[in-house]
């Protein structure tokens, strides 16, 4: 049975889409099945494997909204071992459209039901927002992963954040858990980004990985070729810290 | 009469709040009356201006959500010549709360309606989306500023905001133009930037802003000490990028 991460925080450019496809890819090279589910209506995760506008028709709108099959929803990717449900950007009207519906919060729960036996890891990209989209996520999942950028605004949402998972915990997803607080695009020159670093870490503990992201620009070069860092330039200090951080997950999951 | 500026891009973590917040302090600083309205529900630019939680009790949300009276909702700030609407956490629970009401995209202008005489000019801090909220921003504003991150995921939105800008236009608010776009965190060193700079100038022409925010450590501090750049730290570059945007723009609106 696949184990299920939102990969949320409702601040914005935190690095989300960049650890959902570039975790996913570490996770596949190890040999696993991953599914990446793009629930952003921006798209940025299906660019950043390579799908054009043509490849979306497809996606993850009609199984969320119309309870449709999710499993012809879902397309191949560049990289071996991960697949995706890509984005569409009609998502962006989602929230008010089942305004009024039954079961709102379980819709993607009831989606990726019959994937689960598919796949090792299934990660799911969020959009910058606690609403209707990431409250499905969480629903549907068994833990929160939060990409945290070491800057002060990053920090001031957090503890909403924490409250809200909580608030999911007690409504609808009782197993619910935080996988973990990744600290992405640390500029250890930068005194700003070690101060709440530090802070990070004295609020949550061990929650907060060991592995963490440097800012490094193949990263951000990387969607421009449609491909995620690890194939675009495995050497770099960006790549090489993804599977360092895949590795940190794996060996946290068999631990507990 | 006052000019109502949305600053909006669905992107996350472009400039937003930074925008807002010191091109707001760079305008008071040329004896201008201005207002930052915080709509998001993050907060940032109310935080930015060192409004702790205690100093929001008056908030947006009422005038938004209910109708109420606007004036007894805006709060001094630090800055000579500069006020602020807080933002409310509960905005978020917006979008579905009006999503059967009538007249939901007219209630921010219905809120601002009676401030317009006392301000030279509003700046509307949008969330990262383009929904409820930034919509209300989009029906009430005169004109749109995008801050626009040097990366690719940046460019891709561009053309669903101009078209979503296009649909407001028509449907709400036939005077809405785009103000311009301004390039944010800008490093000469990398070449993507120059790359996006270079794609976005092609296919906007001068709608883009002459002035670029290089990325500059001094700004992304200054949130931590509740100020804006152009008082924590005056001579950065920072500080001085948006001084030279208060100047460009101001030159633009006399100049149409
Ligand atoms: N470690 C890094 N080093 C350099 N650039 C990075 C890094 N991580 C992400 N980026 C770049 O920063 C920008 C923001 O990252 P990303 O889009 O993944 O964040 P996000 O949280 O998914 O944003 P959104 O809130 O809009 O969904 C992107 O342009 C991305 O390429
Ligand atoms: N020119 C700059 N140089 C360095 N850091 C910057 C610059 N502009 C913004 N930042 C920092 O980058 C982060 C993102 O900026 P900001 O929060 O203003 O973006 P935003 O678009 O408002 O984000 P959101 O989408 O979450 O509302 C913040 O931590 C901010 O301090
Ligand atoms: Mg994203
Ligand atoms: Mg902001």
């Amino acid at each position: 049975r696949a184990r299920v991460f939102a990969i949320a925080n409702q601040k914005g450019g935190v690095g989300k889409t960049t650890t959902a496809i570039n975790l996913g890819t570490a996770l596949a090279a190890c040999d696993l099945k991953v599914l990446v589910v793009d629930l952003d209506p921006q798209g940025n995760a299906s660019t950043g494997f390579g799908l054009t506008r043509g490849d979306r028709k497809r996606n993850i709108y009609k199984p969320l909204i119309e309870g449709g099959e999710v499993t012809g929803c879902v397309v191949p990717t560049h990289v071996p071992g991960l697949s995706l449900v890509p984005s569409a950007v009609d998502l962006s009207g989602a929230e008010v459209e089942l305004a009024q519906a039954d079961e709102r919060e379980t819709r993607l729960r009831s989606a990726l039901a019959p994937l689960l036996g598919d796949y090792d890891y299934i990660l799911v990209d969020c959009p910058p927002a606690l609403g209707f989209l990431t409250l499905n996520a969480f629903t549907a999942a068994d833990s929160v992963l939060v990409p945290l950028q070491a800057e002060f605004y990053a920090l001031e949402g957090l503890s909403h954040l924490m409250r809200t998972i909580e608030r999911v915990r007690r409504a609808f997803n009782p197993n619910l858990e935080i996988q973990g607080v990744v600290l992405t695009m640390y500029d250890k020159r930068n005194n700003l980004c070690d101060m709440v670093a530090n802070d990070v870490r004295e609020y949550l503990g061990d929650v907060v990985y060991d592995t963490v992201i440097p800012r490094n620009v193949r990263i951000s070069e990387a969607p421009s070729h449609g491909k995620p860092v690890l194939l675009y330039d495995m050497k770099s200090t960006g790549a090489q810290a993804y599977i360092k951080l895949a590795g940190e997950m794996l060996r946290r999951l068999r631990g507990q």
